[in-house]
């Protein structure tokens, strides 16, 4: 679909792609621990767009997950805010290895 | 308004109200957290009431608070979940004084 081919652009193109609701606290959290690591990511608020829930459908086929953040790192799938949370360790390294940092 | 007569009955009528949204995962957090101490709660999930945006203006409006979770222990704002998180080493005794537990 159109929106499964945006949604795998986004995550083709960027070393950090963060699939995010601008009124989510979790997604806050997912770009604030990013950020404090100095990353640079992309992120689309799917509430703002159009084609938002036509994008959540698409990353459900490829991720097995609907909800928000979805969190893409060197094209790999982390997950959301939980899982990165739980990354934090490893999380400098994983950035540094995707040219996010 | 209606909805804040709504609102204002609910935060009267319960020893602890959570105003919610399904969706939203800071606010099952408070509702974990409750749950945890034993507490009796009283939800609304404003996502699933079509007065959901009229109770979260009236919320506004009482407490100028707008986001959800929106936290009330015995008719006292405690504020959101962050507040509710901050609060874990008095909130057996807030919850005891309420009635909650
Ligand atoms: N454990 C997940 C929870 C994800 C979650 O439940 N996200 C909510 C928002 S906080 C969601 O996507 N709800 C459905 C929706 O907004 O479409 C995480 O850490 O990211
Ligand atoms: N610091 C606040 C954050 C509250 C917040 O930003 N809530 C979001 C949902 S996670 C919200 O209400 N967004 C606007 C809306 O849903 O109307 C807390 O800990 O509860
Ligand atoms: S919508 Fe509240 S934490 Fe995501």
């Amino acid at each position: 679909s159109a929106a499964k081919t945006k949604a795998q652009g986004i995550i083709d193109d960027n070393a950090v792609a963060v699939f995010s609701k601008s009124y989510c606290s979790y997604c806050n959290a997912t770009k604030t621990l990013l950020s404090e690591l100095g990353a640079k990511y992309y992120t689309i608020e799917l509430d703002q767009v159009d084609d938002g829930a036509a994008i959540q459908d698409a990353l459900q086929e490829i991720t097995s997950q609907r909800s928000v953040p979805n969190i893409f790192i060197g094209q790999k799938h982390i997950g959301g805010n939980s899982d990165l949370q739980a990354k934090k360790a490893e999380l400098k390294n994983l950035l540094q290895s995707a040219g996010a940092v």
